[in-house]
């Protein structure tokens, strides 16, 4: 699920 | 980090540089959209506000502030120090049609309803538009410099990795967050005009109006 993933990407 | 997202992080800087190296070499601006560079500078701005709340590697932090100091130097190149080679009669786009629908859009779909998810939203939907001044530009002018369609083509190629990306990430790691893909493959989609006169015709690119 999305949430686990901090945004990690630019 | 895997070898596309890089590959399309560098592809992004590259186009980036090209851009502010063009305008700052030729003294000129001249088929540059000054509102889709505006547009960039906003969703630098409205998505990179997280780098006043997390840290989350030297790489990111290094690049997101690059990005803003970059976009907000050429906007600043455009609008003032060379605002005289400035294409206003054929930089008309009216990018409050493209600001007020992905804003209300980012209010309605997002995955939190909180401010910094909400901008981060916004600056997705806004970036997936962002260049349309710009083609914009060059389908009224009628053709493009040589160096302006290497940036195009950069700036397409960048999103287009990021798609694969994403299917490299769902695949590998579960991730998958549907905002910035179905945006990813508008913004990509895009450009496929541009792609095909840029492969087809070389150096010359005129997007017939």
């Amino acid at each position: 699920e999305l949430d686990d993933f901090e945004k990690d990407e630019l | 980090m895997n070898i596309f997202r890089l590959a399309g992080d560098l592809s992004h800087l590259a186009a980036i540089i090209i851009l502010l190296l063009k305008i700052w070499k030729t003294r000129s601006c001249a088929g540059i959209s000054g509102k889709s560079q505006i547009l960039f500078a906003l969703v630098f701005t409205t998505r990179y506000l997280d780098l006043l709340t997390s840290f989350i590697s030297l790489y990111n932090t290094c690049m997101k502030i690059i990005y803003i100091g970059c976009a907000y130097a050429t906007v600043h190149l455009i609008y003032m120090k060379f605002k005289a080679t400035y294409d206003g009669n054929h930089d008309t786009f009216r990018i409050e049609f493209l600001i007020v629908p992905v804003g209300g859009l980012s209010f309605l779909v997002n995955h939190d309803f909180s401010p910094l998810e909400i901008l981060w939203t916004f600056s997705i939907y806004l970036e997936s538009v962002a260049i349309l001044p710009q083609l914009f530009l060059i389908s009224k002018t009628g053709e493009a410099e040589t160096i302006t369609t290497h940036y195009l083509f950069c700036l397409g190629v960048y999103r287009a990795l990021y798609l694969f990306n994403w299917i490299w990430r769902f695949y590998f790691e579960g991730f998958f967050d549907m905002i910035a893909i179905v945006a990813g493959v508008v913004q990509t989609i895009l450009y496929c005009d541009f792609f095909y006169l840029y492969v087809t015709k070389g150096e010359k690119v005129a997007i017939p109006s």
